[in-house]
């Protein structure tokens, strides 16, 4: 049996939102430790990983580990019928159950809508994400600021560089229109209300697509930080993590290199 | 003009 039920809706329909333009079908991963999800674009570019954290539910049960094969398109439509107000309960049976059940209540516990999910059968890899490699830059900034930076760089065109020195984070854009750049300064005192950070073992610099670090920006509502991980030659890896530990949307992009 | 890497090669499959 699997039975998973969140306080409000927002937490699970936010975080869908900042998966479903990546991903259109996944195996969401079971287990006691809480919901998973992992998958890779079309074009093997983008890796996106989903946690939620069994403490992130009100209730939590997971006999036995469970995949549910879902059509992320799919589960936004039903979620849709959600109000962000209503509890969500999910509920599977663990033999090789063919649907999902979604239970929504509201808060005053007098309107229940059920709807069943199909699930199907989807055939993937499971990949292996090394842990917290040795990264050669970390930034993390408010999420906002984030949005704005991609959201109005990739406008001019589709090819980014990160360039992170000592304190100093630039972000460049090459397009047909002209180019651009923004640079961001580590913010001095720790009690600054929007926090930059940048922390450099070896100053890094990389390009990456624009198109999809403006994608990302669909995690900003999960998170008030992010945080960018860089290595050169390696995917860059951004996190949006859910506040009180409750998981995290995590995505890993191939950088894009000269020939 | 600099060419997208593929994922493939960075992540071991379990």
């Amino acid at each position: 049996m699997f039975e998973a039920k969140l306080t409000e809706s927002t937490t699970i329909k936010r975080v869908l939102d900042a998966i479903k333009d990546l991903i259109q079908q996944a195996n969401f991963d079971c287990s006691a430790d809480g919901l998973s999800l992992q998958a890779m674009d079309t074009p093997h570019v983008c890796l996106t990983t989903m946690t939620l954290r069994s403490q992130a539910f009100e209730v939590y049960r997971c006999d036995r580990p469970l995949s549910m094969g879902i059509n992320l398109s799919s589960i936004s439509k039903i979620l849709k019928c959600a109000a962000s107000k209503d509890s969500v309960k999910i509920v599977a049976d663990d033999e090789g159950a063919d649907c999902a059940e979604f239970i929504f209540e509201n808060e005053s516990a007098d309107r229940i809508a059920h709807f069943e999910l199909k699930l199907m059968d989807i055939d993937s890899e499971h990949l292996s994400i090394p842990e917290d490699s040795d990264y050669q830059a970390i930034i993390s900034m408010p999420s906002a600021e984030y949005r704005r930076i991609f959201s109005d760089l990739s406008i001019i065109g589709d090819t980014i560089t990160i360039e992170i020195n000592k304190n100093t984070a630039c972000f460049s854009v090459e397009g047909d229109i002209g180019n651009g750049s923004l640079n961001l300064a580590q913010t001095d005192s720790a009690d600054e209300k929007n926090p930059v950070t940048i922390n450099v073992k070896e100053p890094v610099k990389m390009t990456f697509p624009g198109k999809y670090l403006n994608t990302f920006t669909k995690a900003v509502p999960i998170s008030e930080f992010v945080t960018l991980c860089l290595t050169d030659g390696n995917p860059l890896a951004i996190e949006f993590s859910l506040p009180d530990e409750a998981g995290f949307v995590r995505y890993f992009l191939a950088p894009k290199i000269d020939q | 003009t600099p060419v997208q890497n593929d994922l493939d090669e960075f992540f071991a499959v379990c």
